[in-house]
């Protein structure tokens, strides 16, 4: 599903240059459920970004469903990421003029989905994350755990094939972390691939796989027995 | 130190009306190192908001140093705010065009702190919490942990009296946490009192005081034994 090979991402020239990503392979097959972990500054998110078609690799190929990226166009890869990918960004990205309900029914307006469709599909969304309450809310008037579920709410509401989650739990208590981990494990039930970021052991039991980067590289790839 | 008594605050009315915090009372002396937890959307970063003075109680007093700050111009209050308090947002809130080592100036320019000593100590805060190598980055070009630990740079380097930190560890992996953590009881050491909001347990452990909120109160709030 996800074929990532020798990707190499750099930044900057000279003193400047940073090697965030050197020579990182890495190949998902659909219905995986992935943990990511990595000291701060390790590589994790600039992964994840090139993982979810957000940016390029300064080096080395990345096949989404067969088909190398890196030869798409602009707009192709945009319909491509809208269908496929569901992105939960380290910083949540919600718009911060629009209420919750609007923020989450973002990618179906993209996706060309039928308007009577938009509110109850968001309002469906945001009810599995425990915001049925919070719908009208501008994001400065949630707490940042309301604003990470709502990024999340966002990233599935589409229903893509692959949730790339950047630290979905970094904001949340352990009640509300193990109902959104639950939820992954219902949507990896329901056909999805998931793939998360987290620094927390704890967090990381869920998955099936565990991959560990260090140093822009992976230090350890592996399969291990899901809580 | 820091004296809040009965203090409730309201967004909204009617159907949207939010009791964000109901008849909270904390007294904090100098010297404490106190986490506070508690479930998403509970109150935490509200009740941080109004310990800091950048918002106002709906009801209730907040002394700071024995002085009602509700009684300040807003001129005092800022003045009141910079050499008392620092600050580490949920959301890190640095100036996007500005580099690190500039973004952690900001404080002291504001305190008429001598220009040669600027950069100096900027530098130096920055390399306490592992940075000496990211100083001229943007907030852009850095990653989340890294995010994170300019903001705790930037409320450190003025020497304030007491340190409000809204989830200083979130982005961090174990060991950037652990070193964050014990650069707060070095702090603390030094003088310093420390209030720091976590969810996560290990991270609660270095504090010698537990307050717990929930739905807007707080539910508990006594000593426990330090790691
Ligand atoms: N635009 C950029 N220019 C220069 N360096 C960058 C840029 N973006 C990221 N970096 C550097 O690349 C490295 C990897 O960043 P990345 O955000 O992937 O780390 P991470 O593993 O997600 O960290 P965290 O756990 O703190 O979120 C970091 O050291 C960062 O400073
Ligand atoms: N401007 C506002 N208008 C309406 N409701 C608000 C506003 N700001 C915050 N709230 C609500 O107040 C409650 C408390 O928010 P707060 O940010 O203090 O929670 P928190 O404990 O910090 O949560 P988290 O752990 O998720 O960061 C939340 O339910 C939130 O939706
Ligand atoms: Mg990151
Ligand atoms: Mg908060």
């Amino acid at each position: 599903l996800l074929d990532a090979s020798h990707l190499w991402k750099v930044y900057g020239e000279g003193d400047a240059r940073v090697e965030a990503l050197r020579d990182v392979c890495l190949s998902v097959e659909a219905g995986e459920f992935v943990a990511i972990m990595g000291p701060s500054g390790s590589g994790k998110s600039t992964l994840m970004n090139l993982l979810g078609c957000l940016d390029k690799p300064t080096r080395g190929t990345y096949r989404v469903e067969g088909e190398d990226v890196s030869r798409l166009s602009a707009t192709d890869l945009a319909h491509r990421r809208n269908r496929t990918l569901g992105f939960v960004f380290q910083a949540f990205n919600l718009l911060p003029r629009t209420s919750a309900l609007a923020n989450v029914q973002l990618p179906m307006l993209y996706a060309g989905v039928p308007s009577k469709e938009l509110e109850r599909r968001a309002r469906a969304a945001l009810e599995r994350v425990g915001l049925g309450d919070r719908l009208s809310h501008l994001p400065s008037e949630l707490s940042g755990g309301q604003q990470q579920r709502v990024a999340i709410a966002r990233a599935i509401v589409n229903r893509p094939k692959v949730i790339l989650a950047d630290e979905p739990t970094g904001n949340l208590d352990s009640k509300t972390s193990a109902q959104i981990l639950e939820l992954f494990q219902q949507l990896r039930d329901e056909g999805l691939t998931i793939l998360y970021v987290t620094h927390e052991p704890d967090v990381a039991e869920y998955a099936s796989r565990l991959v560990v980067v260090k140093d822009g590289r992976i230090a350890q790839d592996g399969p291990q027995t899901p809580k």
